[in-house]
């Protein structure tokens, strides 16, 4: 999985 | 954006601007640890360089712009402010930091999720932050009597990272194929630096007592 979905926390 | 992760981020907010209120109303910083300040200064400067290539919400942007203005801000006042600089415990606060910065960036240099530059830098700034407290840590065992504030930006620090991991578990349950094993080692091997001064945090509390670390 390549979405970055932490990327998204501080 | 779950509750677990809103209380990390407020309680993190609230131990930026603490120690920011404390050095700018009381014109202090004793008890405070430059080096980690300045570690938090570079995590922040590397992690957020994505400010300019992505977007996710303003929630997001402006959070990430406070916390760069604000270690900034710090680093300045203990750096430069003439009445402030003058309270800062430069004999105490002898931690090495570069030492950290290196290993930091050697280990992100080989793990990493993918190498371009943003995303090592990201990496580094996620080593960089697990043990950027650690000056801060050393300078409260030697100085061992702490004033209020610098406990208590200690004890919000270590709430954040609390809310985290809390938040992470939340993701994982709710999320499909939230697995994040860099971004959860880091944030634990963070965590666990806390432990020994929430220890002795609560039992200062407990008995009613000011927070003294054993030498």
């Amino acid at each position: 999985k390549l979405v970055d979905d932490t990327k998204d926390e501080l | 954006m779950n509750i677990f992760r809103l209380a990390g981020d407020m309680t993190h907010l609230a131990s930026v601007l603490v120690l920011l209120l404390k050095i700018h109303t009381i014109k202090s910083c004793a008890g405070v640890s430059l080096k980690t300040q300045e570690l938090y200064a570079i995590v922040f400067a590397t992690r957020y360089l994505d400010i300019f290539t992505s977007f996710y919400s303003i929630y997001n942007t402006l959070m990430k712009l406070i916390f760069l203005g604000s270690s900034f801000s710090i680093v300045w006042y203990m750096r430069y402010h003439k009445t402030v600089r003058r309270t800062y415990d430069r004999e105490q606060d002898t931690f090495r930091h570069w030492f950290l910065v290196l290993p930091c960036l050697l280990l992100a240099l080989l793990i990493h999720e993918k190498f371009t530059f943003l995303e090592v830098l990201w990496t580094f700034s996620l080593y960089l932050e697990a043990v950027a407290i650690l000056p801060q840590l050393v300078l409260l065992q030697r100085t061992r009597n702490i004033d209020n504030l610098t406990g208590q930006y200690v004890f919000l620090l270590g709430g954040y990272r609390g809310f985290y991991i809390l938040n992470w578990i939340y993701r994982y349950l709710t999320e499909p194929h939230f697995v994040h094993w860099i971004t959860w080692i880091a944030g634990l091997v963070q965590t666990l630096l806390y432990a020994d001064f929430f220890y002795y945090y609560f039992q200062s509390w407990k008995n009613n007592k000011k927070l003294q670390l054993p030498a």
